[in-house]
């Protein structure tokens, strides 16, 4: 597409037409949009974050999709955020106060070797794709790879499944880039990390059944935000802490996100209507996109509202 | 492309404790390859599993014998991935 209101938001995209799309779009909006590369993949693909900001010096609210490559829906869902806040800006009383207010970071494709993997070789592909010594089989599972109960229950330490750690906390690239990026970053104040396909809001633990002191607060945005998204189109959305309401998991990226002092970390679970499962078909995508951004909206604005 | 023809989605309805602890103990069993694409939780949450056709029998064998009930989540995974491929195509060739 030449810009991005040729792009056709309801279909899936490869790498290279995402960042097209996102070179477009940071040309359609310099005053709004820019392009931050924040480190490179294993096998050297850019991983960039847009950045929406209009001020220097803002507190932010930080986004990412597809750091498990087949969940094909929540980069696709990125595409159509980056392009509705975008477009929102000015015209929108609440996304305009947001931005007049604090900055919105969007890494679309946070797994980028896997998402081309999906696209080349392997539709199910879920981890990165970096080799591991003394195994055949490739890649961790980025979601386990963060310094936050890393090496515990509901990680594997086998490289042949699909939960596997890696040899050691942040040895992802694609994480470590993350990490030095909100480290050096210092004044992020939420932070989605956006899956699919179990419709549910979480929150921290996930490593630990200890509630953490804003388990509340949490809690009550997480439903106003689930309602939100029911508004729309009736998704059942079911919400809580990660281990109580799915599985113990270790070394998750919103329990580090959390320890690092984001108060507002959430990790979503997009929609399927259990029948597709990762293959949601494409017509899906701006119905699932559109519900979503409700509930974003309504995290971006309390932790907008909510400033620590 | 790695090629999914024949392969299914089971969805997995436990109804006890000891249900959940048999579909879990299939994760253990490496040789049947299977995909969890949500993982064993607790009662009466649904687990969805991609088995291969080669394993499938096995599985559903495992399945019925245990009492455990479950319901094909989608028949032929191949068929939706081609569906997905076709309609990239389509809008490709749409936009060209």
């Amino acid at each position: 597409a030449r810009s991005t209101d040729s792009f056709n938001y309801a279909t899936y995209h490869t790498f290279d037409e995402i960042n097209a799309f996102i070179d477009n779009l940071v040309n359609e909006n310099p005053n709004l949009v820019s392009k931050i590369q924040i480190g490179s993949s294993y096998e050297g693909r850019p991983l960039n974050v847009l950045k929406f900001s209009t001020g220097p010096n803002r507190p932010a609210f930080w986004i990412d999709t597809g750091i498990h490559s087949r969940e094909w829906v929540t980069q696709a869902s990125g595409i159509w955020f980056a392009k509705k806040i975008a477009t929102d800006y000015g015209k929108d009383a609440s996304l305009t106060n947001t931005l007049n207010n604090i900055d919105i970071l969007l890494e679309i494709v946070t797994n980028p070797d896997g998402y081309v993997y999906t696209h080349k070789s392997d539709r199910m592909w879920r981890k990165t794709r970096s080799p591991n010594s003394g195994s055949l089989c490739v890649g961790t599972d980025p979601n386990r790879n963060w310094d936050a109960g890393f090496g515990g229950p509901g990680s594997s330490s086998n490289p042949c499944t699909e939960t596997y750690r890696g040899r050691a906390a942040h040895s992802e690239p694609e994480v470590k880039a993350i990490v030095d990026f909100v480290k050096s970053h210092g004044n992020i104040k939420g932070f989605v990390s956006i899956h699919s396909y179990s419709q549910m809001l979480l929150f921290p633990y996930g490593y630990t059944t200890a509630r953490t002191p804003d388990h509340n607060e949490l809690n009550t945005v997480s439903r106003n935000a689930v309602n939100a998204l029911a508004s729309l189109y009736g998704t059942s959305y079911t919400y809580g802490s990660i281990i109580a309401t799915i599985y113990q998991a270790s070394g998750g990226t919103i329990d580090w996100t959390y320890n690092q002092g984001i108060k507002y970390s959430y990790s979503f679970e997009l929609r399927d209507t259990g029948r597709y499962g990762f293959a949601l078909p494409a017509n899906q995508i701006i119905p699932t996109a559109e519900e979503t951004w409700l509930a974003l909206t309504k995290l971006i604005e309390h932790t907008r509202d909510n400033l620590y | 492309m790695e090629n999914y023809s024949g392969q299914q989605v089971l969805r997995i309805f436990p109804t006890d404790e000891d249900q959940v602890n048999l579909v879990r103990a299939l994760e253990d069993l490496e040789h049947l390859q299977i995909d969890f694409w949500t993982s064993p939780t607790k009662v009466l949450l649904p687990i969805d599993i991609r088995v291969s056709f080669r394993n499938l029998q096995s599985v559903k064998v495992y399945l019925e014998s245990n009492n455990i009930q479950y319901s094909i989540m989608i028949h032929d995974v191949q068929s939706l991935l081609d569906e997905e491929q076709n309609e990239m195509r389509r809008n490709r060739a749409t936009e060209n």
